[in-house]
This record gives C-alpha cells, structure tokens and sequence, in this order.
C-alpha cells in the first residue's frame, strides 16, 4: 500500500521503511538469544550522513526565505541527530554484551526515528515546493483580477504579453507537479483543471477583445462583459481548485483497497 | 538477523545521503 505522496518521497523512503518493517518484526519474532554483530562500521557510517545531512539542513534553514520551511525543518533534524546518538548508543552497548535486549531496542527506535526524521525533512521540503507552485497560481489569479480594467486593444497586447509567461510556467510546473503524484485522483484532478485553463486561455483572450470592440461600438456591450466575466471566473475557479488539489496529501482509502 | 542489521544501517545511511542530495537539488 503506497503511504508517500510523491514519487521522488516514495523512492527514497519505501526500500528502507520496508527493510525497518521487516527487521522489527524479525526482532519481535526472534528474542531468541542470537548474538548480535560488531555494528560499530554501519552504524559510524550513518553517523556521518547524518552529520552531513545536519550541516546541509542547517545552511538551508539560513540561507531560505521561506518561514514556514526555517520552521519545520529543525525539529526533523533534531529527530534525526536523537536518532543517530541511538544508533551510537546501542553499537557501543552491543560491542560490551552483543545479546543485550535494551541495545537491540535501541536499534529499532533509532532506526525509526532516522525514518520519522528524513521523511519530515522531505515532507517539509515537499510542502515548500508546492507552496512555491501556489505563488505562481496566485500570481495568475492577480492577472485574471485585473482582467476588467482591459478595455483598450494596446492594452490587450501588454495583458497578453504579461499574462502568456506566468500561464506557461503554471502549465509547466503543474503538469511537472502532476507526474510526481502517487495518488491517481489527486493527478486526474490537476489535469482536469489544468486543461480546463488551457482551454479557456484562447477564449479568454477573445472575449476581451469582443468585450472592447463592443464598447467601442457600443453594441452588445452588456452581454460581452457578462462572456468576459463567466471566463474570468470560470478560470479562476479552476486556479483555485488547483491550489486545493496540490495540498492534499490524504489518500482515498476506496482507491487502495 | 545478523546481515539485516548490517544491510539496514547500510541503506538508511545511503538514504540520508540521498535526502541531503534532495534537499541541496531543491534548494538550489
């Protein structure tokens, strides 16, 4: 049963949550007096990613502007550096009696906890990319805002020219953010949306330019500006149903079962 | 038993590795 959202999440946890899974299952079953090995290497060598990964988190949190990652982050690192001084606790405990209960115990809980602390570090990282997805969003939503006050074809040419990038880097990074997705109704969703605004990107386009033709003319008026504004609004209910899908990370039991 | 533990102290340090690559790659 899949339980990482993305698939970048999914392929560096899921071999090591499984071997975890097993091996504790394996020590629960197994209390049966085996000598444990001389982990002192394994366990030196985790140390010693950790204490990269330490360093790396670190300059991170210093180095980003986003306050909400500064925030999560150091308490999964701080699950991860627990971790490891477990790890180091139990090899140096297995070395002085390799059948000691409490070491293996140790293992387990330190095994977990690098578990537990790399995937909050990669949920936080997870999380801070999709808000940065969501800053282009809002951005589109800005321009569709100001969609109203385009009554001028020089006007249109500059909305359009403005307009054109951001919706290409929403496609762009939506469709991307889609790929990553494990869970199949959260990406049928965002491709429905994100057709939805390609779509309606060329009608959107026409109807503000019917919409100043008609004032210009005068005829009509009314019933463009009503054409402009189902578009508008159309578009922006899409953006925003976007904005939803991308945070969800619950699953739909239904589905996996 | 005895392999697992060596195997998974193993692959959890090469996870870090690969989580710290992830977090340099985005970051960047």
């Amino acid at each position: 049963m899949p339980v990482f959202h993305t698939k970048t999440i999914e392929g560096i946890l899921e071999p090591v949550a499984q071997q975890v899974s097993k091996l504790v299952i394996l020590h629960e079953e197994a209390e049966d007096g085996n000598a444990m090995p001389d982990l002192a290497r394994p366990v030196q060598a985790v140390k010693l990613a950790v204490d990269n990964l330490v360093k790396v988190g670190y300059d991170t949190i210093n180095s980003s502007e986003d306050q909400i990652l500064k925030q999560d982050m150091p308490p999964a690192l701080h699950r991860v550096e627990d971790a490891s001084v477990l790890l180091l606790e139990a090899s140096d405990m297995l070395r002085d009696d390799p059948f000691s209960a409490p070491a293996r115990k140790k293992l387990i809980e330190g095994s977990r906890g690098i578990l537990q602390g790399t995937s909050s570090l990669l949920l936080a990282f997870d999380e801070s990319e999709v808000r940065k997805i969501i800053r282009v969003c809002k951005n589109v939503l800005e321009y569709l805002a100001i969609t109203e006050v385009v009554d001028k074809m020089e006007d249109l040419v500059t909305y359009v020219k403005n307009l054109s990038p951001v919706l290409t880097k929403i496609i762009k990074e939506v469709d991307a953010r889609e790929k990553e997705l494990t869970h199949q109704v959260h990406r049928d969703m965002l491709i429905r949306s994100l057709d939805q605004v390609k779509n309606l990107t060329p009608v959107l386009i026409s109807g503000v330019k019917i919409f100043i033709t008609a004032k210009e003319t005068s005829t009509g008026f009314a019933e463009a500006q009503n054409n402009r504004d189902f578009v508008v609004r159309k578009m922006s209910d899409e953006i925003h149903e976007i904005i939803r899908v991308l945070q969800l990370t619950t699953y739909d039991e239904e589905e996996w079962d | 038993l005895r392999v697992g533990w060596e195997q998974l102290l193993t692959a959890i340090a090469r996870n870090i590795n690969e989580v710290e690559n992830q977090i340099l790659t985005r970051d960047s």
